[in-house]
């Protein structure tokens, strides 16, 4: 239990470390062992020309829902990390509202396959034509582009879980009501990960690469939001009637 | 913030799913 800095020991950090790989594994939507069996199981020629000849409402609305289900699991994964429910509520909802998409880019780097460029969708993997119809070809190639740069990190589990934390529990989120203990959680969760990845990696900046990738994410969720903007205009009734709730909630 | 944002209100309520 020796003194890493004033107030943090490495058994605290083992403890916080230990509970957010626990929450990760209980709430990563499909296990390592299920990616692993659909691996290359890919959409056939006539299913990715089936995408391709849907409405662009249609498609929309689809991955609207695959974005929001996703989304209810980085839901849970926060409410069972100890430090994020000890948030006052205002902080919680603003965080997860900020964040959770942004956790669901870094997740999706695990049901990506970079040897192909492919992303698990529905069922089976898919590449970017798959999402033609969507009318939104630079947001979409970018989020493969960033998949494939978090794959060639090669992060264990346990990193992407502290990663993830370490996204969604961030002091850089405007309106936190108790900023100094949301920096707090986050540095002890960045001291975590910085030694699980010294261990991990022959790489010396792996972590600096990892945290160098953040503004990435961040420009994302921005063209996001665009993009959904965009759409709203031309197509209101179908964000409105058929997009879920919760997707309207935290993006509208 | 909560009432503007209903739906992850509650789900942060209700008990683990």
């Amino acid at each position: 239990d020796s003194q890493l800095a004033p107030g943090v020991s490495m058994g605290e950090l083992d403890r916080i470390a230990q509970n957010i790989i626990k929450s990760h594994l209980e709430t990563c939507q499909y296990t390592a062992e299920e990616l692993q069996q659909l691996a290359w199981q890919t959409h056939s020629y006539e299913e990715v020309k089936m995408y391709q000849s849907k409405s662009r409402e249609v498609l929309w609305q689809q991955c609207a829902i695959q974005i929001t289900h996703a989304i209810q699991y980085v839901v849970e994964f926060a409410k069972r990390i100890t430090g994020f429910m000890e948030l006052c509520q205002n902080d919680q909802i603003l965080l997860l509202k900020s964040g959770c998409l942004e956790v669901v880019l870094v997740r999706m780097c695990r049901a990506f396959n970079p040897l192909n460029n492919t992303v698990l969708f529905e069922g089976k993997y898919g590449g970017m034509q798959m999402f033609k119809a969507l009318g939104c070809d630079d947001l979409v190639s970018a989020v493969f582009d960033f998949a494939k740069s978090l794959c060639s990190l090669q992060l264990t589990e346990e990193e992407i879980a502290l990663f993830s934390a370490a996204v969604l529990i961030s002091t850089d989120r405007p309106w936190l009501m108790e900023p100094r203990k949301v920096q707090k959680l986050q540095e002890k969760i960045y001291f975590a990960l910085q030694h699980i990845m010294q261990k991990n990696h022959m790489d010396e900046d792996a972590l600096a690469k990892l945290i160098g990738r953040i503004p990435t994410l961040a420009a994302l969720c921005t063209l996001h939001t665009e993009e959904l903007q965009a759409f709203q205009q031309l197509h209101p009734e179908t964000v409105n009637v058929l997009f879920p709730p919760l997707y309207k909630e935290l993006f509208n | 913030l909560k009432e503007k944002h209903k739906i992850l209100h509650r789900l942060l309520q209700n008990s683990t799913s």
